[in-house]
Parts: C-alpha cells; structure tokens; sequence
C-alpha cells in the first residue's frame, strides 16, 4: 500500500509538471513531501513557479493563480487516473481571459478520452461544448431545462442538435 | 460514452419531472444564479449514494424533497434516475446499460433501485469498485471547492492523491 | 454591553431586510437569535426567501445567492457602523448580469457617503466607479500601476481624470 | 474622503517605489490575475496594523518583502506609507493629514512611524478608536471571504455584529 500510494504521488508528480505548464503557459510546479521517511502519514508540499516569478509557496499565490495551480493539480490526477465522467462545477469562475483559454484547450484534449459536465458562466468555456443545457426557472422556484444550439439559442422540438467535430 | 441520461421529480428546485440526454465529451449547463444547475449536480450525486447531508448543501436528507414556491406546494418525496451504459464493459455486468435510483420520502429513508427491482446501497457500490465513481472527492468538483484542492493544510493535500492510489 | 449588542442587533436586522430587497429585486431575510434568552453568546438564524421562492435556510442557496445574500448583510452592517473606507475585493466574483446591475446600484449609494476601494472583473462593476486603476506586470514579477481613463483606456501624463457625477 | 494615497517599494510583487492617489466615491483596480491587485489590499491592511501572517496570505512576515522575480533579486526591506486625511475630525487630533509608515527588514520586527516619528503600533491603533478601521473582518472584505459573512455556523455569524457593536 506505501507503493501503490508512492507509484500514484510520483505519477501525478510528474503529470503535474506538465499541466502546469500548459496551463500557466510556462513556469514549473513541484510536489514534495514534508516527510519523506513516512510517505504514508506525511504532508505534501507545492511550490510553484508562475512563468517570469520566483519559486513560492502556494500561499503567496494570487485567487486566480489558485484556482488554475488547482486545476493543473486536479487534471493531472484524472489523467493518472481516469474517471469515466468529470462533473465540474464553476471551477473557471476565478479565471482571466488569459488563462481561460488554456484551460479551455486542456479541457478540449481531455474531453475526447472522458465525458465532461460543466457549470459554467464563462462564454470561452461554453464556445468549447458538444453540448449545451439551459437551467431556467420560467416558474419562480421551479426548475427546467432547455436545449440550446451552440450558438445559444433555444431548439426548437424537432431539430436536430448540431455536434461539434 | 458513460452518462446517457438523468431523470427526476421533486428534487430540490426540479419539481416537476425532467429529463436530461447526455453526450460524449463535454456538455455545458448555463443559466442565472440560483435556476437550479448545482442542484443537477447535487443530484447525480445523490442518487450514487451520497450520504453527507453537508455535501447536499442540505441540513437533513429530506430537504431535497422539492419544499414548495409562493405558488407552489411541497411534495412528498424525491425520485431521482440515472441510466449509465456499460459501454467499455466498465462495470463489472452483462448488461449495456444499467439504471439506478433513489427515491425518499419526508420521514423516511432513501430506497434504491438497481434496473428496476429494489437493491442495497453497497450492491450500488460495488458495481462500481474500482472506476472511480462515488468518491465524491474525485469525480465532482463542487463549486468553490477549487481553492481546496490547494488546501492549507499539507496534510489535507494527500486526499487527492490517496483516493486515486 | 448586553444592550449595545442589542441596539447594533436590532439595526441590522431591519437594515438587512432592506439591503435584501433591493439586491434580489424583492423577497424577504429574517435574522434571529438561536437562544434568545442569551443573546451575549447566541448563535444567528437566518431564513431568506428569494423572490418567488419560499422562506428557507441559507444553506439551500446558490453560490451567487449566497453572495448576494452576503452582500446584503455586509451592507446593512455599513449602513448601522459605517466606515470611512471600504475595501471590496471581487466580492461580485460569483454574480450574474440581474444581480450586478442591482449591486452597482447600492454601491453606487453608498460611495456617495464612503470611500470605495473595489477589486473587479466585471464589466458592469466598472462602469460604475470614479476612478480606474490597473495594475500590470509589464516586468514579469514586478508591479505596477497605470491610471486609466474612464473609457478604460491608459492615461498620459498631463490629462486630467474625468470624473463622473 | 478619507485614504488620501498610498505608497510602496519593496511590499510583495510592488518591487519598485509606487505612489497610488484615492479619489472620493468608488475606485475600481482591474487587471489580469496575479498583478498585483490583493497585494495592494494587502498592503492597506499590513500598514495599518494587520499582524496576523494568515491575513496576509504568507507564512512569516518577511515574505511580504519582494523576494525577487526571474530577473530580479530579492529586496531586503518592505516599506508603505499611507496618507490619510481628517477631514471630518474623525480622528483624534488636530492636524488635517496623518501620514502611517510601516516598515519590515529580513530578521527585523516592524517598525512603525506616525507623521514621520517612531510611533508603536499601540498609539496608532488609539488614533483609529472607534472608527471602524483595523478590525479587518469590518472594512476589508478580502477575495473568496464574502462567503463567509454567511458562515454555516451560527456562533460564527455574530462576528460582523459583534464588530460592529
Ligand atoms: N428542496 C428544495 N425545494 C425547493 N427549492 C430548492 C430546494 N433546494 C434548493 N432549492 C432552491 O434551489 C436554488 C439553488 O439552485 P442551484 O444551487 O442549483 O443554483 P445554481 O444554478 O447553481 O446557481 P449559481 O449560478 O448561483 O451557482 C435555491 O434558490 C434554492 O432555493
Ligand atoms: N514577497 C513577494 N515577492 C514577490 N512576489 C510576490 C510576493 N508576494 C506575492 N507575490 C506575487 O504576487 C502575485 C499575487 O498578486 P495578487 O494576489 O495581488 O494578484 P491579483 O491581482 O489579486 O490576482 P487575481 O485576480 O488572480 O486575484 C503572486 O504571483 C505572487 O507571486
Ligand atoms: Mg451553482
Ligand atoms: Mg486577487
């Protein structure tokens, strides 16, 4: 069981590199544990690198610089090990224009290998979707649901939904 | 692709019955605050066995009973179904497709239902050993949890990393 | 002591009511004491009924109406004790378009009596303020602020700030 | 109004001597994430008192000094001076203007200077009395903290009453 745990950490380690980067657009990211003699009970250590700083704590961190070091960290787990379906629930809510973006490619290359059900206010993110639900509350207080055509607008009964490639 | 579809009547703000029609790779849900997206995630949650009445953003279970509106009445129970094809042979079944669903009563506890006839929480669980599924902590990112992904606390960080080992 | 927290109680509660209507557009918020024979040491209830919904704990809210719902509190707070200075950083984060519009409204009344000094994305949130700052990292790592035009645009040295109302 | 201007050099990512002027009414700060804008909440806050290391995102106190980029080295102090008028008597004394120093050196405790004298901490707290300011939960609400004004715990939503009392 220390092995399995170790062989996963040092798995999502080196993954974590690597999706920090694609999402800060350069940088680095390093975990490390607090206590190396007892990888089974010690803490985690992360220090990252946005691209043009320095080596820091995650605490010094700004909100959205958080929010994107989080989801590398959470990408890089689903990539060492999937889940058949990621439910994401306004994780891009902290995010600029900027980071957007990378987030959305990410999510794009990750959304072929699993299937990926987003809140999401943000219209880059919406842009990316093979599909589109409206929540609407036509009645105060009662929920339903809409389909919309990717460019927003309701469907109508009989038309058939348009799939991104 | 693995979700195919949810249906449910009297949960939370869903008063009358929906239906929603999942696709492969990534769908997005829109809408103002409070129409009801997060209660869609809550949901599918709840009807894989979510235990944690705090995890609902709920005080006691039976406050995912539909409570009424100003022009509404409450209702007396919740009925959530999610149909799950078996497709990559994932879960451990013969069948294709498998549906599941959970069902309460005000003052009563959650009955499940396994394609149909009645069924234990665990036989739910253990159809799903080992994809992932129903840890909560892995296939749903509730929203403002991101920022705990990056917990404080390095001891905290491990759980990422413990459930996917 | 027991009267002043009493006083101060009392105030808010009734402020609060207001600030509530206004930021929903309608509805109503109670506050109470969980133990009223103690008021010193008692913990707060707090019921809220957005528009058209009805009265429930503030633990079935959405994010964004919780934040609104904060918003209102803190408001009614500043109304009873107001501050020479309010610091606001991206409270609006989880708002949509109906609630910013609403939100940028009382903010706007309230700048009239105090100094605020707001953190935000938003567009509308913006539009609404006196004076623009931008902070850049034209020097990776290192910042630095320019002063802007109301149009959002950088200023040169010898323009004069236009000031709105 | 009242916050008249601010100047820096050396505090966090503000490597370089910044002066920042405050207008009457609502300022906005906009920019991308990480640029600095909470490091200037921050900044507000730590010259005028703020001692808890949390409050300020760090670890110890010295992390608030530059501590360099890519390009650049490391300063070895942190230095704000923030200008306040009184022009509503709000304060104490009899002077049109306070000016509040702050200053930190690597291994050094703080020192503090009102008016350009050495000052404790103690004294300039006695200025702000019962003005609302340096009770940080009471005019500053930091990033990602609106939700908690809406605390899940009763016992903890008495805080902003109790401030305000
Ligand atoms: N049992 C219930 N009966 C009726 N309404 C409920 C019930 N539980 C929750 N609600 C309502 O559901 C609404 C919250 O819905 P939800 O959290 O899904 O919103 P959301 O679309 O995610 O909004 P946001 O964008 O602000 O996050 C609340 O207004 C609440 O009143
Ligand atoms: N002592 C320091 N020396 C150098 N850089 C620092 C120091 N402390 C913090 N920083 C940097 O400041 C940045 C955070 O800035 P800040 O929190 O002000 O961003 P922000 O503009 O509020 O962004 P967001 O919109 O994401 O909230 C981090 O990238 C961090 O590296
Ligand atoms: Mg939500
Ligand atoms: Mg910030």
């Amino acid at each position: 069981s220390e092995n399995l745990f170790l062989q996963t950490y040092e798995a999502i380690r080196e993954r974590f590199h690597e999706t920090f980067r694609l999402l800060f657009g350069g940088g680095r990211a390093e975990i490390g544990l607090v206590d190396r003699e007892d990888p089974l009970n010690s803490g985690l250590e992360i220090y990252v690198q946005p691209p043009g700083k320095k080596l820091e704590n995650i605490s010094l961190l700004s909100g959205g610089e958080r929010s994107l070091c989080g989801i590398a960290l959470m990408f890089a787990t689903f990539q060492v090990k999937p889940s058949p379906f990621h439910i994401l629930d306004e994780i891009d809510a902290a995010l600029d224009e900027a980071s957007i973006q990378r987030f959305v490619n990410l999510l794009v290359d990750s959304g072929r290998e699993s299937q990926f059900l987003l809140v999401t206010h943000n219209k880059r993110t919406i842009a990316c979707a093979s599909s589109l639900l409206g929540v609407t509350m036509q009645e105060s207080g009662v929920s339903s649901i809409i389909t919309l055509r990717l460019d927003g607008q309701e469907r109508k009964k009989d038309e058939e939904p348009i799939k991104v490639g | 692709g693995f979700l195919k579809r949810i249906e449910m009547v009297g949960f939370k703000s869903f008063a009358d019955r929906t239906s929603i029609e999942f696709v492969d790779g990534i769908t997005a849900l829109l809408g103002p605050n409070g129409c009801g997206k997060s209660n869609i995630v809550d949901a599918i949650k709840w009807v894989l066995g979510e235990q944690s009445v705090r995890n609902m953003r709920a005080e006691r279970m039976e406050d995912v009973i539909f409570g009424g509106s100003e022009k509404r009445k409450a209702l007396s129970a919740a009925e959530v179904t999610i149909t799950i094809t078996n497709d990559r042979g994932l879960l451990e079944v013969e069948r294709p497709e498998i549906a599941i669903k959970r069902r309460i009563f005000r003052d009563g506890e959650s009955e499940y239902f396994l394609n149909g006839s009645p069924a234990r929480l665990k036989e739910i669980r253990e159809l799903f050993h080992d994809t992932g599924i129903g840890k909560s902590a892995y296939s749903v990112m509730e929203q403002g949890r991101i920022d705990q992904v990056l917990s404080n606390k390095p001891e905290e960080r491990r759980c990422l990393f413990e459930e996917a080992a």
